[in-house]
């Protein structure tokens, strides 16, 4: 399904250069459930979003179901993020004066359903992360954990056929964070791919496999015993 | 040093009422380490506003050394914040267009310090959190957890006698946020009083004391056996 090799993400910052993915080559296969992890800084977040066609590498090549997505233009990469991809940023990134249920609605605008069915999908993906009482709240009316629940439901609600999570639980007690760990488990049993950043080890284990990164390179690659 | 009495904190939302602090009472000693846990949305995040002079309650009273916070105005509030209190924000509140030396400088800004001893404090601070090799880097253009570490050392930079943390390690690997917490730990033994907010019982097993919030109000209030 995704296949990359020998990736680089390299910023120029004046004199030095940050080598933020340092020759990543990796191979994931429909429905696999792959957990990422490692220090604070090691590329994450940069390996995520270039999985997810927001970012372009500096070099190396990204094949999305044997396309080439490096080279690809802004708009083609719009509409396959749209159609296949779930995206839960590690910063929520909700738009500020919308609603709750304005912002999972999103996703679906582009996907030619009825106005009525997109607020009742949006609707039932907010009351899947315990959130049906702050509908119509804006994000600076909500705590920082209900507003990363409604990051993912919106990542949820277009039923995405890879979802990318970049720390979801992050600031989620544990048992909502349970809650959540388990509509992503429903997602991957439906037969979907699903990437999580995480830096528990107690929700990586919940993976198949787990790849950890240091300094932009992956130093591990390990099949996980079980479930 | 902090004693709430009756606090309360309520929206108005159209119809509807939030009570995000319905009845809080409590008394926080010079040099306690408290941790504050809940589930997601009890309130934890809008007892540390309130405590932390960056919000006023709807009703009940707080006295921070003996004064009447809630009616103080918005000069006194500010200058008591930048003089006695230190606060990590869930969402680091850093400013976008500052590097990160300028985002820890900030607080020093008012001390009538140097430039050049305000820059060598912040520079210090950096270090201490790892970021010594960013501290030219905007917000943008670290990551997640990099930010976190940038608002933990502009918290710091000051040695507030009081430190509010709310979440402060949620973004980072637990070898990284086993530093933060030895930098807190540090601040306490010198001394000052902590609140940290957190969803982790390995952090909070850290404090002397911890207070569970449930639905905006105090259900326990235990101190630790330990450490
Ligand atoms: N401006 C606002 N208007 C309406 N409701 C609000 C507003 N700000 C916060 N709330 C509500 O108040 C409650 C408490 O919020 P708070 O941010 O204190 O929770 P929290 O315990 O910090 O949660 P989390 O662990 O998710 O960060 C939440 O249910 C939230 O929806
Ligand atoms: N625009 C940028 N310019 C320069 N350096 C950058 C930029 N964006 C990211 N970096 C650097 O690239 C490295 C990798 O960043 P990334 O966000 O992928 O880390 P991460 O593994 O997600 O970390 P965390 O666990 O803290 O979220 C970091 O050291 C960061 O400072
Ligand atoms: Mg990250
Ligand atoms: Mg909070």
């Amino acid at each position: 399904l995704i296949s990359l090799s020998d990736i680089r993400k390299t910023y120029e910052m004046g004199q030095t250069q940050v080598r933020a993915l340092d020759g990543v080559s990796l191979e994931i296969l429909k429905g696999d459930y792959l957990a990422v992890m490692g220090p604070s800084g090691s590329g994450k977040s940069t390996l995520m979003n270039l999985i997810g066609c927001l970012d372009t590498p500096t070099s190396g090549s990204y094949l999305l179901k044997s396309r080439e997505i490096s080279t690809l233009g802004d708009d083609e990469l719009a509409r396959i993020r749209n159609r296949e991809i779930g995206f839960v940023f590690q910063t929520f990134n909700l738009l500020p004066r919308a609603d709750a249920l304005q912002n999972v609605e999103l996703p679906l605008v582009y996907s030619g359903m009825s106005r009525r069915d997109r607020r009742e999908r949006a609707r039932r993906a907010l009351e899947a992360v315990g959130l049906g009482d702050r509908m119509g709240h804006r994000p600076n009316e909500m705590s920082g954990g209900q507003r990363q629940r409604v990051a993912i439901a919106r990542a949820l609600v277009n039923e995405p056929s890879i979802l990318l999570a970049d720390e979801p639980t992050g600031n989620l007690d544990s048992r909502t964070g349970e809650e959540i760990m388990a509509l992503i488990d429903r997602l991957h049993r439906e037969g979907n791919t699903i990437i999580l950043v995480t830096h528990e080890d107690d929700l990586a284990k919940k993976a198949e496999r787990v790849i950890r990164l240091l300094d932009g390179k992956i130093v591990s690659d390990s099949r996980n015993g079980g479930a």
